[in-house]
């Protein structure tokens, strides 16, 4: 389903070239679920926003399904997204002008049903994460485990096919953290793929491997459960 | 040192009234080092902000040192903060427009050390946290586990004596986590008091005692060590 080849990455700013991804090669099959690992500063985010398609790689190839979308120009790549990427971010990225239930609407507005419908999904994902109680609120006046899973909510009320979480549970205890990697779970024997970012070893374990990521290279990976 | 009594915070919007804090008193003596722990939403930040200063109760009374402090002035809450509290924010609160150097400089500017003496201090720090090598960076251009390093270093630069560190490891992988609460720890042995909120019960486990929260009030207290 998914097929990354020698795959770089390069920041260059005023001062400094980055090489933040330095030749990643990595096939994922539809339905695995694939924990990522390393430590802080080592590309993770950057190989997840590739594979996300908000971020194009300075070199290399990406096979998203039948299509190599390396080369893809943003309006392209937001037309992948639309309906078939769930993206949790690191920092979230909810949007400020827009309470709870409006951020994770939007993540419906492309889609071709009708507002009724729209809005029944909405609630049934916020009471999935416990979060109904703070709909009306807006992103500023929420906790930071509140505002992840908000953002958790917003990622997964499309039913996309692939689902990318940037440390899900790097804000929340271990009770909310647990409901978060069984929802996962339970989205990943239906069917969903899962790529996840963590910096817990616990929860890596949920996933049928684990890659390890250092200087931007893939430099090892544990094989859990067959898949 | 840190005197809390029956502390309450409510948060007012037009829809509806959150009590955040329920009445919460708490001493904490100089040169302690205090873990907080409690599920997502339940006051955790809240209180943190109170004790720092961030921001005043909305009843009860807060005496740090001999000063009662509830009802200052924002003007009056930072004087005393200045020199006196390090804050290491959930979501870091970073300054856009400086670069990372600059960012851990600000915390120096009020101080009389002059020019020379404060960039060392700068580096010295920067060193401390492996960030050096990004000091030009912005901070959108760092990782978020290097955004956190950052915030650590500008919490404890101008060695205040109390810092007030709300989950300073979310984004860290174990290896950096380690090096962070390794830290702390040597800052209290040198006679900082910490108060620090962490999801992790690890971590917790570093201080002399764990308060733990629920629906905005002290439930109970685990004492891990004799202080
Ligand atoms: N500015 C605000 N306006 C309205 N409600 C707020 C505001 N800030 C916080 N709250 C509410 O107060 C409660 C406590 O928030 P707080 O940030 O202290 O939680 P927390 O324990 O730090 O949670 P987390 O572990 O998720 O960071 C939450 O229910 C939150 O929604
Ligand atoms: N926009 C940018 N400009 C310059 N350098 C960048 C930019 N974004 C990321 N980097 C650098 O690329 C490297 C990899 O960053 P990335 O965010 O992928 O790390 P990470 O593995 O997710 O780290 P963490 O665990 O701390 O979140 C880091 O050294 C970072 O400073
Ligand atoms: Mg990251
Ligand atoms: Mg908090």
């Amino acid at each position: 389903m998914i097929r990354l080849a020698d795959i770089k990455k390069i920041y260059r700013t005023t001062e400094v070239e980055t090489s933040a991804l330095n030749g990643v090669s990595l096939t994922i099959q539809q339905g695995e679920f694939v924990s990522i690992m390393g430590p802080s500063g080592c590309g993770k985010s950057t190989l997840l926003n590739i594979l996300g398609l908000i971020d194009s790689p300075s070199e290399g190839e990406y096979y998203f399904g039948d299509l190599e979308v390396a080369k893809y120009s943003e309006s392209k790549r937001a037309d992948i997204r639309k309906g078939n990427i769930g993206f949790i971010f690191q920092s979230f990225n909810l949007i400020d002008e827009l309470n709870v239930f409006e951020n994770v609407e939007l993540a419906l507005i492309y889609t071709d049903m009708k507002s009724k419908n729209r809005k029944e999904r909405v609630m049934a994902v916020l009471e999935k994460m416990n979060m109904t109680h703070r709909m009306k609120h807006y992103p500023q006046q929420l906790s930071g485990g509140q505002q992840q899973r908000v953002a958790i909510a917003r990622a997964i009320v499309n039913r996309p096919k692939l689902i990318l979480a940037d440390e899900p549970t790097g804000n929340l205890d271990t009770k909310n953290g647990e409901d978060v990697m069984q929802l996962l779970t339970q989205l990943n024997e239906e069917g969903t793929t899962i790529i996840m970012v963590t910096h817990s070893p616990h929860d890596a374990e949920y996933g049928q491997r684990i890659i390890n990521v250092l200087d931007g290279k893939i430099v090892s990976e544990n094989k859990l459960k067959a898949f």
